[in-house]
This record gives structure tokens, sequence and C-alpha cells, in this order.
């Protein structure tokens, strides 16, 4: 509303400067959280190591790159049209690995994820990085954990023999782990890594080696559940 | 689209951009510094209606004087956003995790009467 008149729309008088942009301020936080499906901003998260992040983001773009190329229109830069030109929003996660229990030749991984992105969307295609700085000739083995609805044990998902042929980084194709997280209230994948006799240890020395291994989840916001009425 | 100047009354696109360390939320989005919510203000008259929806053509004059002559019996249209663009944001979500989305029709780039 023009100074001092009344809004032609609505009827309420046009607020004075100040209250104005609080309003606004308002609004721009209530829009994004609610376009985030967040109830309210994340406290205090703990900012992964600046080189780590910067890898891992230089490996999401290459990975986004790959998939473009070899599923073309699986992923798109921007939103997706869903059905009657609805918008579908995409996400790409980023889970660095917490170390859990170990031995000098093996050692728990866990990735989390957050209820609200793995509750309300579906997850087209999941990635664990890993980096090897002097692997050995024999392979190493990834056992994928399921949490056991029962009890504390977890039971083996699935088993892979990773072979690594030089230094550097291999990958895992870990979607439907990831996946099956959906509708647990914490969601979290469990990796154990074992490594033969003569490797190193399985892990970078320290939490803020660019080289920390973690896991790129891309997904996609659910379509919403229409009811037809007959 | 117009941009709204220090006394304009027609339908414009008013700029606001939100400072995301003003509001205390640079600690978990990453990128960008800022979002900018602009927001479309202004009025219609009805020979504005549909501008600039219509090419400027001769049908466009012949609507305008059609409309101009039942003014009185008309109502004005609204100014609402004719292009909007995704805000890309990059956040850490409550588990600390990094994750990159593109939020839809968040950006108004230009603005237009109904």
């Amino acid at each position: 509303a023009a100074k001092g008149s009344w809004c032609p729309g609505c009827g309420v008088a046009a607020l004075a400067p100040g209250a104005q942009r609080d309003a606004l301020l308002a609004l721009a936080k209530q829009s994004i959280l609610a376009k985030l499906r967040l109830p309210a901003r994340p406290d205090s998260p703990q900012p992964q190591n600046r080189g780590a992040l910067l890898t891992a983001l230089r490996r999401m773009r290459e990975q986004r790159s790959e998939t473009a190329a070899t599923f073309p229109g699986m992923l798109r830069d921007g939103p997706v049209p869903g059905r009657a030109g609805m918008e579908l929003q995409e996400y790409e996660i980023l889970s660095f690995a917490e170390s859990g229990s170990s031995t000098p030749r093996s050692v728990h991984l866990h990735f989390r994820f957050s209820q609200e992105v793995i509750g309300s969307t579906e997850i087209l295609q999941a990635t664990l990085y890993l980096f090897w700085a002097a692997p050995g000739a024999q392979p190493v083995t990834v056992r994928l954990l399921q949490p056991h609805p029962a009890g504390p044990n977890a039971t083996v998902a699935s088993e892979t023999r990773l072979e690594v042929q030089r230094p550097g980084w291999s990958t895992l194709d870990v979607g439907a782990a990831v996946r099956s997280l959906f509708g647990h209230e914490t969601p979290r994948l469990t990796v154990e890594l074992e490594v033969p006799q003569d490797w190193g240890s399985p892990l970078p020395s320290n939490h803020s080696d660019s080289h920390w291994p973690f896991v790129v989840a891309q997904a996609r916001a659910r379509k919403p559940h229409r009811l037809h009425r007959r | 689209g117009v941009d709204c100047g220090a006394d304009s009354r027609m339908c414009c696109r008013q700029e606001f951009f939100v400072d995301f360390k003003e509001i205390g939320w640079e600690d978990w989005i990453i990128q960008p510094e800022g979002y900018h919510m602009n927001y479309c203000s202004g009025l219609c008259p009805l020979h504005m209606a549909g501008i600039p929806g219509l090419a400027a053509s001769f049908h466009t004059a012949v609507l305008n004087r059609i409309k101009a002559a039942s003014a009185a019996a008309a109502v004005d249209s609204c100014c609402v956003p004719t292009q909007r663009r995704p805000l890309s944001l990059l956040y850490y979500d409550r588990d600390s995790n990094i994750v990159k989305t593109d939020i839809p029709d968040m950006i108004v780039d230009s603005c237009g009467c109904t």
C-alpha cells in the first residue's frame, strides 16, 4: 500500500517502514523453512573440515555430471516439472562418516540422514566414497549393516569384496541401503570396512583429513498423494 | 517488467534482500549469503490489465480503448509475478549433513498485471 493508505487487496493499513521490514524478514524465514520441510532452523551445526567439504562437493559435481550423461533426464539443473506443471524439488545430501567401534583391521562407519529429507523424498541414487592411500593386492570387504528391529545387534544386509587397483577414491552403490532407512526414526547407514592383514588403517588418521569417507545421495521430493473424488 | 523507484505507483517489482548474516542464519546456510525476496506491488488500473502479457500491437490499443471506455463498471486487476526462478541453497541439516537443493519459484524476476 502506498504510504499512509490502505492495502486495496486486504484492507490492512500500510505498515511503518521498520515494521514492514520485520514482517518481510519473518515471511522470508517462514517461507524458506517451509520449502525445506524444516520445523525450525537447525541448531549449532558441526561444520565439516573445509578441505573435506570441497573434495566432497567436487565429487558430488562429478557424480552429477556422470549421472546426467548416463541417465539423461534423471537429474536436471533446477526443479523437475511434475504432473500438471508441479515442480518436484531435488536434493543432494552429503553425509560424512562418524567412526564407530574398530579393530586394527576393521572399522564401523555411521552415516546419518535427517528424518525430514528421508521421510519426504525418494532416494534416486546414493554412493559411498572411500579413499585408499596405500592399497594392497587383496580386496577389501565392505559390509552394509541393518539395525536389528528387535535388539541392538545389526544384521549384514550386503557384503562386497572391493578390488582396489591403485591409491585414490573408490565408490560403492549404497542406494538400496539408504532407501531401506525410510521409516526409521533415526535413519543411519552403518558400514563395516575390513582390510587385509598387510594394509594400513582403513581410515585416515584424523577426522579433518580431506580424504574422510562420505556418502552422496540424490533425492527428489515425493509426489504428494492426490485423492480423487469420484 | 518494471522495477519500482522511490515514487512508483503502478505495478512494479520491489527489490528486497534478506541478508542471512543479519537474521543469524549464516551458521547453517553455507551458500548463498542472502535471499532476494523481491515482491510485486503497485496499482493495476483497468487499462493496464494484461500488460505485459499482450504484445504492444494494434489489438492492444483497441483492447485498451474498450477497457478504458468501460472503466466505470470494471475493477482493477492484480500486480503479480510474471517471471520467477529457483533459490539454490547449500546448507547444514540438523544432522550436520550438507544438503544442496533448488527451491522452485522463490525469486521474482519481473511483475505484471493480470
